[in-house]
This record gives C-alpha cells, sequence and structure tokens, in this order.
C-alpha cells in the first residue's frame, strides 16, 4: 500500500 | 524603493508559466542579492524554489528588503500583456501595498503600466537543508517532458529507478504498463540532448505524476533538467535559467506503508 508522503516532514520549519 | 528590469519580459512569463499551476499565491522576497520565491502546493506535497539573481537583471535596485505577496493568477494575467521583446520592469515602493509592472517595446513606442494589489501571506517558510544526493541525472528537459507525459497515460505514479547504467521510468495502471529506459550517452552533437548519471548508490522511488507534469511547465526555462535522488527524500528537478537563476522543485516520494 503505497501512500503519498508531505513534503513538511522532510524539512525544517523555520 | 525596490525595482528590476529585465530586457525580455518572456524570463518573467516563462517563470510564471513554471509555477502557476502549482502555486495559486506566493511570496516574492526581494533583498540585495536578488528575488527569491519560497512556496509549497496547497496540499502540502511539493515545493517551489525559485532564485532570479540581481547580475541577471538589466538594472537592479533594492534599498531595503521587501516581500512582494502576489496572487499568481493576477500576475499572469498582467505579464500576458507583455509582449516577448518587451523590456519587463517590477517596482515597489517601501512598505507598499501595490507593485508596479511597466512593459516598454522595442522602439518604446509603447509603453504600458499595470498595477496589481499586494496580498499579505503569513506562509511557512521551510529549511533546506545542504544534501548529498545518491543520484543526479542530467537530461534533455523537452525528453523528461516528454517521459512524464506519456507515462501518465498508465497510472498515478512513476518509479524512478537508477542504477549505473542507465535510468528507468515506469508506470503500471489499467491498461497495463510502461517503461523508458535511457542509456548514459557515450557521445552527442548538442550538450543539451547528453543524458549524464552520476551514482553512488543506485536508488528506486516513486512519484506522483501530476506533480511531475506541473513541474515540467517549466521546460522552455532550460533545456536540460537535472532530478537528484536519494532513498526516502524528496526528490529535486532543477531547471537552471540561463544568466539569472534556478528553479527547483521539491517532491515528496510516495512511500510504502
Amino acid at each position: 500500500n503505497i501512500k503519498q508522503k508531505g513534503i513538511t516532514g522532510f524539512f525544517t520549519k523555520l | 524603493m525596490f525595482e528590476a528590469r529585465l530586457l525580455r519580459s518572456s524570463i518573467l512569463k516563462k517563470v510564471l508559466e513554471a509555477i502557476k499551476d502549482l502555486l495559486t499565491q506566493a511570496t516574492f522576497d526581494c533583498d540585495d542579492n536578488g528575488i527569491q520565491l519560497q512556496a509549497m502546493d496547497n496540499s502540502h506535497v511539493s515545493l517551489v524554489s525559485l532564485t532570479l539573481r540581481a547580475d541577471g537583471f538589466d538594472k537592479y535596485r533594492c534599498d531595503r528588503n521587501i516581500s512582494l505577496g502576489m496572487n499568481l493568477s493576477s500576475m499572469s494575467k498582467i505579464l500576458k500583456c507583455a509582449g516577448d521583446k518587451d523590456t519587463v520592469t517590477m517596482k515597489a515602493q517601501d512598505n507598499a501595498d501595490t507593485v508596479t509592472f511597466v512593459f516598454e517595446s522595442p522602439n518604446q513606442e509603447k509603453v504600458s503600466d499595470y498595477e496589481m494589489k499586494l496580498m499579505n501571506l503569513d506562509l511557512e517558510h521551510l529549511g533546506i537543508p545542504e544534501t548529498e544526493y545518491s543520484c543526479t541525472i542530467r537530461l534533455s528537459s523537452a525528453e523528461f517532458a516528454r517521459i512524464c507525459r506519456d507515462l501518465s497515460q498508465f497510472g498515478e505514479s512513476i518509479v524512478i529507478s537508477c542504477t549505473k547504467e542507465g535510468v528507468r521510468f515506469s508506470a503500471s495502471g489499467d491498461i497495463g504498463s510502461a517503461n523508458i529506459a535511457l542509456a548514459q550517452t557515450a557521445s552527442v552533437d548538442k550538450e543539451e540532448e547528453a543524458v549524464v548519471i552520476e551514482m553512488e548508490e543506485p536508488v528506486t522511488l516513486t512519484f506522483a505524476c501530476q506533480y511531475l507534469n506541473y513541474f515540467t511547465k517549466a521546460t522552455s526555462l532550460s533545456p536540460q533538467v537535472q532530478l537528484s535522488m536519494s532513498a526516502d527524500v524528496p526528490l529535486v528537478v532543477e531547471y537552471r535559467i540561463p544568466d539569472i537563476g534556478h528553479i527547483r522543485y521539491y517532491l515528496a516520494p510516495k512511500i510504502d506503508d
């Protein structure tokens, strides 16, 4: 079951 | 006072084409170094990062750092009013609530100005770390656009698999499956048509077709595109804009649960 990840989890929030 | 002038409006028109389907609004952050834009799409699956360096403009002045929040569909409507050979100047006063676009025809016989209201956008900014990628692939931007378009007919996802031998794009769905394999080119007449692969480790990742197709709206900005991949991190799709900067798209992968 393949799911689309969100982008925010990969980068740090400024 | 902020003022940025380009001899050819076509660059700015193409930049807008490259972002307007993905983003509805964005902030153009202007400082001494040039213009930066960073924004996520509405679904927060991808991120666009645009850099236009000050030295790429024919005239560039930015007395104080200024953030111009723009509705991109309005900006696109205005830029459609510029002829490709027109000079374009973007202007804003410090603390202004409008931005002005001035278009001048090559012989200066027609001068138009369009004033657009700015938006107060409180958008989340992300820090993008410097990353060493396991694979980078350089190929013709038109070829990449063609591959994304062709494979989109087969399914919602494209699997990109990079090894030392080459790169393979695959899709499958109800009607069947499709695979496109590109080998690293040994020699080419035109440098922009070369396929160049730098690989530390092989990588296979799955991405949404829809987003890849949005990114290929940047094709006319650059003859080549660079894809950077590492396991389980966003793909980077980079178009270098000659003499002025680049546009980078980051796309989160689809991952097995």
